[in-house]
Parts: C-alpha cells; sequence; structure tokens
C-alpha cells in the first residue's frame, strides 16, 4: 500500500506542477513559446496572470477545495463540494474559467447542484479536477465514475466532458495500480472508440481549452515521451491552455511513473504551502479508498 | 438579459465591486461620465473670479446579467453606493436582445 | 421611462442645458465620445506630412425622462443643437424598464 | 432599429471600422471605457511594491442600424475583433424606438 500512498502523492504533485509549469505559457502559440523561451522548462511564474514562480491557478485550486470537501466529510458530499466551491469564488483567486463561475454561481444563487446540459459545456474545467476524485475511489471504478459525473456537472454538463472525466480517472487507477503504458493506451482507445473526435494519432497541435483538444494534447504527448519531465515539457510547450492540459498530463505521468520521477528543482519551487496540501491530501484520498483494506 | 446601469460618486466605484464580486459577479465595463443634476459643483477661482463648475465627475458602470439577477444586484448597488447626500446617482434598468463573447463566438447569458 | 441618447457638437452644450432647464430638466449625464460619419476631422501636420483626422469629438448626452415627455424632449433638443451642417449628430430613443435613485432608494418616474 | 454595442481591445477599432464601411457602414459613436473581467491589468511598480492593476482600457463602439442588418454586423464584428485571447470583449444588441438626424430632423431608419 505504501507504493500506492506514494503514486498517490505523485499524482496530486503532478497536477500542481503541470499548473505552475504551464500558466507561463497559456494563451501562447508554440511559436511565440520558442521565441520567448526556446523551451520552458522552469517555474517561473509569469504569464497572462502574472504569477508568481511557483504559483497555482484554479486548476489546482478547484481540486483542493474538492478534496477539503471528502476530506471533512469523511466521504463523497457533492453540497459540501459546491459550498467549498462558493468560498474559493468568494476568495478572489487569480482565475475562474467562465463556465466554472457561472455554474458555481448557480449553485449560490439557486441551490443547483446540477447545471443543465449545454452545448458550450465541452471545456476541460471539470477534467482538470479528476485528482481528488480518482484518488478518493482507487479500487471502485464504478465509484469513480458515478462521483466523476455527479462533480462534473456542477458547472459541466456535456458527454464529451463526461467521457473525459471518467477516462482520466480510469487512467489513474490503472498508473497507481502499476499497469503498463499499452494498458493506458488501450483505455485512451476505448474512449476514442466511443467518441472518434479524440483520436489522437495524428496530432495536429490544437491545445485549447475544448475537452477534445486538451486530452488530445495530453495522450499524444504522454505516448511519445518517456519520463515525467519529458512529458510536462513537451505539453505545456505546446501552449494553449498549457496550465490545464499540464495539470492533466501531470496527474497522468505522476501515477505513472511515481515520485523519484518528479524533478527535485519543480518539487522546491512549487508553493509551499500548496505542496504540503496537495501531498497530505493525496495520502489522506487513498486512505479513504477501498484499496486501503480499512473496514 | 437586462443592462443595469449604474451612475455613481467615483470614491464608490471600488465598494460597489467588491460587493458585485461577492455575488459572484466580475465583469463589467466602467466609464467616466460628467454629471448633472440637483448636486452643484464646487467653485473655482479663475482670473480672480469665481466660476461655479456646473457638472460632477461621475462614474457610469455598465452590467448586462441574466434577468433572474437583476433584482438583487440592483438592491445591492443601490445599498453600496448610497451614502445619503445629493448626486449619490441613479440605477437604470433595461432590455438586452442579443449577447455575444467576442473571443469565442458565444451568445446568451453564457457569453456573460 | 425612456432613455434620450443625444449625439451633438460640443458647443451645443450650454444652449442644450438651458433649453432643457426651461422645460423643467434638471438631470442628464454627459460624456465625450468621438463621432465617426460623413463630417470629415481635420487635418493635422505630422512630421511634415498631412493626416486627416478620422473622427469628431462630440457630446453624448443621457436623459432619462417620463415617457409621455419624450416628444417635447426630442423636439426640443433637435432644434437646438441644429447648425444644419453636417455633423450635428443623432438623437436615439429606448426604453428604460427600471429606475433608482440611489440617495433615497425611490423608484420609477419619482427617482428621475 | 438597434443599436449594436461592441467592446473590444483599443487596437481592433480600425480593422472593425474598415470592415464595417466595406457593408457600407460609416456612421457610428465610439467612447473609452475601462473593462473588468478575467483579462489582467499589467502590474505597475509604486513607491517599492508591485500593484496590478485591476481594470484595461476599451474601446466601446455604439452603432445603430436598422433591424435587418444585426445579424450581418454581429458577425462581422465578432470575426473582425476576435484574436482568441482572454478580453476580446463583448457584443450586446438592444432596442431603439426612435431616431432623429438632428442636421434634417429626418425620422427612422433614413437618419441613420
Ligand atoms: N434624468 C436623468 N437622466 C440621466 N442621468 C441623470 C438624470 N438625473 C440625474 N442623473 C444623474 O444622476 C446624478 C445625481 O443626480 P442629482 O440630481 O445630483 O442627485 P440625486 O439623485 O441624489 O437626487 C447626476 O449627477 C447625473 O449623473
Ligand atoms: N449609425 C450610427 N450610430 C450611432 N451614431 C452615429 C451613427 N451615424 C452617425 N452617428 C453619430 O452622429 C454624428 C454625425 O453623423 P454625420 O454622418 O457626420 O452627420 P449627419 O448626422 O449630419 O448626417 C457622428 O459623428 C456620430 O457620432
Ligand atoms: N457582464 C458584463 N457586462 C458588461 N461588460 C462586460 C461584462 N463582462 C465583461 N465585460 C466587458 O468585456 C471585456 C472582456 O471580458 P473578459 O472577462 O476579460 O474576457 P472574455 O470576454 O474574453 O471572456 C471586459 O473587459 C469588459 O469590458
Ligand atoms: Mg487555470
Ligand atoms: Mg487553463
Amino acid at each position: 500500500f505504501d507504493t500506492v500512498l506514494a503514486r498517490a502523492r505523485a499524482t496530486y504533485l503532478g497536477l500542481a506542477i503541470g499548473d505552475a509549469l504551464g500558466a507561463t505559457t497559456e494563451f501562447m502559440t508554440p511559436g511565440e513559446i520558442k521565441a520567448q523561451f526556446k523551451v520552458h522548462r522552469k517555474i517561473i511564474g509569469g504569464g497572462w496572470l502574472y504569477l508568481k514562480p511557483g504559483q497555482v491557478t484554479d486548476d489546482t485550486e478547484m481540486s483542493i477545495a474538492l478534496g477539503r470537501a471528502v476530506l471533512s466529510s469523511g466521504g463523497w458530499d457533492l453540497q459540501g463540494i459546491a459550498d467549498n466551491f462558493v468560498t474559493w469564488m468568494r476568495s478572489k483567486p487569480v482565475d475562474i474559467g467562465s463556465t466554472c463561475r457561472r455554474g458555481i454561481r448557480d449553485y449560490m444563487l439557486k441551490g443547483q447542484l446540477e447545471t443543465p446540459y449545454n452545448d458550450w459545456d465541452a471545456g476541460n474545467g471539470a477534467a482538470m479536477r479528476m485528482a481528488p476524485v480518482a484518488l478518493l475511489t482507487l479500487g471502485d471504478e464504478e465509484a469513480m465514475s458515478r462521483f466523476a459525473i455527479s462533480q462534473a456537472h456542477l458547472t459541466h454538463n456535456h458527454p464529451l466532458s463526461d467521457a473525459a472525466c471518467i477516462t482520466i480517472g480510469r487512467m489513474i487507477h490503472q498508473a497507481i495500480g502499476s499497469c503498463d503504458r499499452f494498458q493506458l493506451h488501450a483505455t485512451t482507445r476505448e474512449l476514442v472508440a466511443e467518441y472518434k473526435s479524440f483520436r489522437f494519432n495524428k496530432y495536429q497541435g490544437n491545445a485549447s481549452s475544448y475537452v477534445v483538444d486538451t486530452l488530445q494534447t495530453v495522450f499524444h504527448y504522454f505516448f511519445t515521451t518517456a519520463d515525467f519531465e519529458e512529458c510536462l515539457v513537451a505539453v505545456v510547450n505546446q501552449g494553449g491552455d498549457a496550465d490545464t492540459t499540464g495539470a492533466i498530463a501531470g496527474m497522468i505521468a505522476g501515477a505513472f511513473y511515481g515520485l523519484d520521477a518528479i524533478p527535485l528543482r519543480w518539487l522546491k519551487k512549487l508553493n509551499r504551502d500548496v505542496r504540503i496540501e496537495v501531498e497530505q491530501q493525496a495520502v489522506d484520498l487513498a486512505k479513504l479508498s477501498p484499496w486501503s483494506g480499512d473496514p | 438579459m437586462k443592462k443595469v446601469e449604474c451612475i455613481i460618486k467615483p470614491f464608490k466605484l471600488d465598494d460597489v465591486k467588491t460587493a458585485l464580486s461577492d455575488l459572484g459577479i466580475a465583469g463589467m465595463t466602467v466609464s467616466e461620465v460628467r454629471g448633472f443634476g440637483r448636486q452643484k459643483g464646487h467653485t473655482e477661482l479663475y482670473r480672480g473670479a469665481e466660476y461655479q463648475i456646473d457638472f460632477i465627475p461621475k462614474v457610469k458602470i455598465d452590467l448586462v446579467i441574466p434577468e433572474d439577477q437583476v433584482n438583487e444586484v440592483v438592491e445591492l448597488v443601490q445599498k453600496e453606493a448610497c451614502t445619503g447626500r445629493i448626486g449619490d446617482g441613479k440605477i437604470f434598468v433595461s432590455d438586452v436582445g442579443q449577447a455575444v463573447r467576442i473571443r469565442t463566438g458565444e451568445t446568451g447569458p453564457e457569453s456573460l
């Protein structure tokens, strides 16, 4: 189980590091990134949000809010998660996506826990929150799928977003369970079989916040690189929604390659409070999961 | 959707913005305007004679919001922007038929 | 209630305000804007070459009034602001659903 | 008639005006405004501390046009003003009941 706990920490740290690293190149094109950085591979903050080095954005903060709600209730608690999202929104975070903001406001104003279906909800704002969901449900894919959709529908109600969340959850479960990369690839092929637009074998370089572009970017670079650092550097240098593609790649690569593969320089640069909290949440969530063997 | 147009005293802008952000509203468009009304401008000395400046600088906030949030927003702005002194300003509500987010082409309340 | 939005030549502001106050109307909100239309901007010399400034400074008056005063106000503004030369401007009338006086919370035509 | 109110990034004004003139539209009223939203202002150094400017300069175009041209104009402005980056702005469409050309007294769509 110790391996599981270490990989859980790597998953959550991967999310935060990918977020902090990618935030610098968010909304830039590959050409602009090359002109400014040659290769962007250091956690230096800046970017369109004028971040301090190691500062994270909504990708990590919403995940932390979700994890805190689950941990303080001792289990899944959708209303608690929604309340934490409201508290977070009012704390003047450095960024909030417009779709997430709408869903949180509708909960705050009308108590709505599920946003109605919307064509425009195929963004990656729900998929980016999957780390705590996956860690809470290690060993129970059915619970993971149910919770994935229920937390997603707080802000995003669209089949492409739902499918993306479930696939990310499954890949984290499998990676923490020490599967090999062919197994992970098979899981992505199941997603592509259901929704052909996710196909990524002829990657076109689109890295926008459209969940299809986001996952194509993550999968393309995950399967064409050999370690955690190489994967994240490749992803964030593609620009676009780089903090979120970085965060999702970080979750999966963290789970797969483990703690030792995370570059020490990135761990040190990550905001210290964030680093302590995500590592603690990872362990506590894993200990709540079926794999912990606790009665 | 409705446009809520608020003409307020300039020093009240931050209070109003903060209160709106507690309601989860962070998007708005602001301009500087000159107000004429019952509030008198101050007098200025110019070449030895005193002149009444007849307008007062005001700030105008334009906020487009979904129809079901109008009452709450109007109440909040009125409460925050009020000092009880002449010249506190006005709130006008009018209809908006279409809205578009230029960056994405999204339309309707999702574009706000 | 209606909003009467008048885009006029800046030097006409005082004439229009005076005429409105003769109708008992003293409250309005004014802003400086740039007009584009058939009227050509003047040319300026810049580094030895002549450039056409393509906009013209205008003043915009926003007046919210009870519906039954609209015709009289539109007629008055048009008469006062008119010089007969291109670029005199426009008057646009639109609907206002709610109005609030911030100082007192009064609503409706009494708040104007 | 409809008023099409476009809040755009200032450097996009010329592109939008050029595209509109290709549609035969040359009359409009423009003002400088401050935008608040997701786009962050730059930071400034003041007495040794860094401050985030919380608004972004935007330009607002007000265009009153006949109702049957709205879709085409909205589509055109959205396409021209879009950069794909946060802060590109909004387009709001609302109703105009009456319009007058001050110079001639003409009313209705002929006055535009
Ligand atoms: N009829 C109106 N239409 C548009 N704006 C108005 C109108 N009346 C007043 N205002 C705006 O409201 C501001 C406050 O009005 P004023 O008469 O000084 O005080 P109060 O609203 O407290 O009675 C003015 O400076 C002006 O900007
Ligand atoms: N379609 C329009 N929508 C909004 N404002 C307009 C429009 N057309 C003209 N304007 C405003 O009216 C002013 C006068 O227009 P212009 O064409 O120069 O002269 P005229 O109204 O005398 O024919 C312009 O400077 C601009 O501020
Ligand atoms: N609800 C609103 N009402 C009026 N103007 C708004 C509103 N929301 C945003 N704006 C204007 O649109 C501009 C762009 O908004 P922003 O949130 O920064 O980016 P985007 O529209 O690309 O999501 C703002 O600077 C502001 O001028
Ligand atoms: Mg982010
Ligand atoms: Mg992002």
